[in-house]
């Protein structure tokens, strides 16, 4: 385990504690896509399925439970939570999840590593987690306000791929025969969709002003 | 063997 890695671990920890944050304290989900969050439950269900077959480390189990509960439960309070759910604005979240996903199915059958149940869920959620924010950024463009802990999140959540790059150029450099070649390139197409978004981000930032982002 | 060494990361 090197320091990129930790890191990008733990703002991948803090992205989801500031998203339960603002559902906990708030009781609100405004501006937060309810098909990202349903897209990334699918995304761990099916990278995670070796949860119980193959045995890392203590801390890769209990990351992995983390992520795995954590992403069910903030579907389960902006879909059921009575008060939670009604600042969910179903309306301007209109990406389809089938557009996304079936694509990335696809990809996953035809490039994987192995051809096997497992290895293609694997693929599939790499493939999937890299478009999975898509939904979300467009929900962003349309939302005029976007609120601090919302901008913080998506930030966490760009700066923890990011920080996983270099962990890759790390453990590339340091480790012999360490190649991956799927994580890599959904990656950092991953990691590119945030550019834009970071962009402004910083620009608000620097400017002191409200994070707004152009329609 | 080689496949599953590098399945440690989240």
């Amino acid at each position: 385990m090197n320091i990129f890695r930790l890191t990008a671990d733990m703002t991948h920890l803090m992205s989801v504690i500031v998203l339960l944050l603002k559902i906990h304290t708030i009781k609100s989900c405004a501006g937060i896509s309810l098909k990202t969050q349903e897209l990334y439950a699918i995304v761990f269900t099916c990278r995670y399925l070796d949860i119980f077959t193959d045995f890392i480390s203590f801390y890769n189990t209990i990351m992995k439970v983390i992520f795995l509960w954590t992403s069910f439960s903030i579907v389960w309070y902006m879909r059921y939570h009575k008060i939670v759910r009604r600042s969910y604005d179903k309306d301007q979240d209109t990406f389809r999840h089938v557009f996304l996903m079936l694509p990335c199915l696809v990809l996953a059958l035809l490039i994987n590593e192995r051809f096997t149940f497992k290895e293609v869920m694997w693929t599939f959620s790499f493939y999937l987690e890299a478009v999975a924010i898509l939904p979300q950024l467009v929900l962003l463009q349309r939302t005029r306000n976007i609120d601090n802990l919302t901008g913080q999140y998506i930030f966490l959540l760009g700066a923890y791929r990011a920080l996983y790059i270099l962990n890759w150029i790390y453990r590339y450099v340091t480790e012999p025969n360490y190649v991956h070649w799927i994580p890599w390139m959904s990656g950092l197409v991953q990691t590119l969709l945030y550019g834009d978004f970071f962009y402004y981000y910083f620009l608000s930032w620097k400017n002191n002003v409200k994070l707004q982002l152009p329609a | 063997e080689f496949l599953h060494q590098q399945k440690d990361e989240l």
